[in-house]
């Protein structure tokens, strides 16, 4: 049975795991640790933060060597995908700044959708050879 | 040159006429603002500010909600934040850059390693996409991985793993955009500059004159943004879509007149931060600042001197008041911004006066002056040196970079600034955050106190054996008294005691999620046993048990009484822990969670020092008057006319 434990001659008091909620006057400083949920890192150290870890993908043939694989890779995989997406999300935020910036100013004669930079683009650029492939 | 050329062929064709120009920028400066805070106000309100401080706050240990993470914020920042650079307002897309790329690291982890993936290392992984979105935003890879070092994990382990992470993250993610190319020209930022030329050791004093700049500038417009957010706060809270648009309205009339400010910061930044080749017309660099010389007219320097002056202090005011609005927002570039013409008018003086033409590089003292202001305002050192040397690839100015830098760190520091503009947030916006650094003075004032004046005494227990159907109305009874987080777990023997033996702490989110993996029913729950501590055999081995030692942590950590408050801070920083348990004589006593420390700390801090922010509330109350009856004067009046 739960119980409300006071341990004798100790002043009653509260906190974030305790019953009473006056125990410290509420200042500017601490207003808003209600919102914040401590994170136990002894407790949580090693237990996932998900228990559902049925993946299609594993289950299909050669399910061993498929498992082996995502065991072995799946921090790269992770690690790569997010800095995939972080790079492709950056150069959208860039082309489409500088496309909403170039707006207030002017446009695009041959597609009024572009930017500065793709619209000049080629005007300035002398690298005209396809043989290069690397160039191109 | 190339801009000249591309529309002197036609293919880019400026806004003709006299008023039509200014008022296409006008108009379009004013919607991009509008669509943007009306997404972050009705679609994402966590997409708002930057979210530095927030996710400090999270790697540090302490999770917010997790809709700041989320996939609707993530969307929403990456629509809104370019909406709110291109209105003109003096915001930044740097800060913002590092809260988008945290969400991808916490989204794609979540949903990658979903089966393996522990709070910890859930920490390494959005640090290391926290560095990476810094990395992209500055095209600074490097810089970015330093970023995720001083600032985001500051309060917590860095370990190798973290800096490996960071390192490939960042690496793959500029590769990414490098691949993109998003500006046509190979390079992954505007501002991307080289110097040919070396400096001269009789410039030092100058660049000292930079570093101080930066760091009052640091010291004051962070002040002053706190006054502006409290007065914000008070009286502009209920408007924040009318003050999003009266700001990009101002932003804009007062930019149009000005070519600094009218300018993409970025773009504004790449001109001053340029080199200038004189009489030499193959270069493709071609701007007025570099057609100055001592033999140019007095008129024309002070017409680009005061211009470069105005756009300081406007941009500086406007830094200010804009940073905090209801709109994604970042003051890294900003700031630059502010550097960089500071920096740019001290060179045309120093050109003028001192040295004579052709002896600096005036764009180095605008970069220097970027670098100043950037470390004055985030109270960082290495992440801005590397940030700006990768900018400029400019080995030769590393040591005026470092003087600048550390001159403005020493002026924060005499200032009595602790931290940057983030950390200064988290203590605005009242979060709960372990700082890395004491003073002496607050060590001073917490020694004296002990953990048994700071634990609190009147506590949940749970015995180790106890009927399901109690745990569950303990967990899931909404008008229970018991809304806490965890529960100390004692000795059945002790269970009519007037002292308990603690034998372990369970957490309450743990014990929800194993009692749902449960599948008894209601009836069942009030025979079924659970138990946290004793195997089945010592139960007897009788039916209806279920065991629960898995979700419990044996060997909680636990002081005596006695112990003083700062060697428990020591000790919840260092080992991350949620609470600590308080015993003497093996009797439970008390416990201490990593909130009460940091409340009794602030508590104790503001007795003694004051409030750490004071405001003018006279000076608020009559700036409310002023904007109070300017609003009234453009509102209906009870016929119903406009006055």
């Amino acid at each position: 049975m739960p119980t409300t434990y006071v341990p004798i001659n100790q002043p009653i008091g509260d906190g974030e795991d305790v019953i009473d909620t006056n125990r410290f006057t509420n200042i500017p400083e601490t207003q808003n640790f209600d919102q914040f949920v401590t994170i136990d890192k002894i407790a949580e150290e090693n237990r996932p933060l998900s228990v559902d870890s049925d993946r299609e993908f594993l289950n299909s043939k050669y399910r061993h060597y498929r498992e082996v694989i995502w065991d072995r890779a799946k921090t790269f995989i992770t690690l790569s995908s997010t800095a995939i997406v972080i790079g492709c999300i950056a150069g959208f935020l860039q082309v489409f700044t500088e496309t909403l910036v170039n707006w207030k100013t002017g446009h695009c004669q041959r597609n009024w959708l572009l930017n500065k930079s793709f619209c000049c683009n080629g005007v300035v650029n002398e690298v005209t050879s396809t043989s290069n492939l690397l160039l191109k | 040159r190339q801009e000249f050329e591309c529309e002197a062929q036609g293919l880019w064709i400026a806004w003709k006429g006299h008023v039509s120009p200014f008022i296409i920028f006008m108009l379009l400066s004013v919607l991009f603002a509008l669509i943007s805070t009306l997404l972050v106000k009705y679609v994402a309100p966590m997409a708002t500010g930057s979210g530095i401080s927030e996710i400090k706050v999270w790697v540090s240990g302490f999770e917010y909600n997790k809709e700041f993470l989320g996939f609707l914020t993530l969307v929403i920042k990456s629509v809104a934040l370019p909406l709110a650079i291109s209105s003109g307002l003096s915001v930044g897309k740097e800060g913002p850059s590092v809260h988008y790329a945290t969400c991808c690291g916490y989204l794609l982890t979540k949903w990658l390693l979903r089966d393996t993936l522990t709070y910890s290392s859930q920490y390494e992984y959005i640090t290391a996409a926290s560095g990476a979105g810094v990395a992209v935003a500055f095209g600074a890879p490097i810089g970015g991985v330093l970023f995720g070092l001083e600032e985001i994990a500051s309060a917590n382990r860095f370990n190798s793993s973290t800096l490996w992470k960071s390192y490939y993250v960042a690496l793959v993610a500029i590769t990414t955009l490098k691949y993109i190319d998003p500006f046509r020209n190979g390079r992954v930022i505007l501002f991307n500059v080289t110097y040919d030329r070396d400096w001269k050791v009789q410039e030092i004093p100058i660049f000292i004159a930079l570093g101080i700049f930066g760091g009052l500038y640091g010291k004051y417009i962070s002040k002053w943004n706190i006054n502006f957010i409290h007065f914000r706060k008070m009286y502009l809270s209920s408007w924040p879509v009318q003050e999003v648009l009266f700001l990009a309205t101002l932003t804009a009339l007062i930019s149009y007149f000005n070519e600094f400010l009218k300018l993409d910061m970025t773009e504004s930044m790449g001109i001053l931060f340029h080199e200038c080749v004189k009489n030499d017309n193959t270069s493709t660099f071609s701007h007025r600042l570099c057609q100055l010389d001592e033999n140019t007219h007095a008129f024309e320097f002070l017409k680009i001197f005061t211009s470069l002056c105005f756009a300081t202090v406007i941009r500086a005011l406007l830094v200010v008041v804009s940073y905090g609005a209801r709109v994604p927002a970042g003051i890294f570039v900003p700031s630059m911004a502010v550097g960089a013409t500071f920096g740019r008018a001290v060179s045309l003086l120093v050109e003028r006066f001192i040295s004579g033409p052709s002896v600096i590089t005036p764009g180095a003292y605008a970069f220097l002056g970027a670098a100043a202001t950037l470390s004055g305002i985030t109270n960082l050192t290495l992440t801005v040196v590397v940030i700006m040397f990768e900018l400029t690839g400019a080995f030769m100015y590393i040591i005026p970079l470092m003087i600048v830098v550390a001159i403005t760190r020493i002026i924060l520091s005499t200032s009595g600034i602790s931290g940057g503009i983030a950390d200064q947030m988290i203590m605005v916006n009242g979060f709960p955050y372990l700082e890395d650094e004491q003073d002496e003075e607050e060590e001073e004032t917490l020694e004296k106190y002990t953990a048994e004046q700071l634990m609190s005494s009147k506590l949940i227990t749970i015995n180790e054996t106890i009927y399901l159907s109690e745990l569950e109305s303990l967990l899931y009874d909404s008008a229970s008294e018991y809304s806490v987080h965890g529960f100390p777990i004692t000795k059945d023997e002790d269970k009519f005691e007037k002292e308990k033996r603690c034998i372990g702490y369970v957490l309450k989110r743990h014990l929800a999620s194993k009692i749902m993996m449960q599948s008894v029913n209601s009836t069942k729950a009030q025979t079924t046993l659970v138990y946290f501590n004793k195997s089945n055999e010592e139960l007897g081995h009788r039916e209806n048990c279920i065991g629960f030692k898995d979700i419990m942590n044996e060997s909680p950590i636990s002081v005596k009484k006695a112990v003083p408050v700062t060697l428990l801070f020591r000790m919840f920083k260092e080992l991350g822990c949620k609470t600590i348990i308080v015993e003497e004589s093996g009797i439970l006593k008390g416990l201490v969670t990593a909130k009460d420390i940091l409340r009794f700390k602030r508590i104790k801090y503001r007795e003694v020092h004051g409030a750490k922010f004071t405001y003018n509330e006279a000076l608020d109350r009559r700036c409310w008057s002023v904007i109070h009856f300017i609003i009234k004067r453009f509102t209906t009046n009870r016929n119903g006319n406009v006055i």
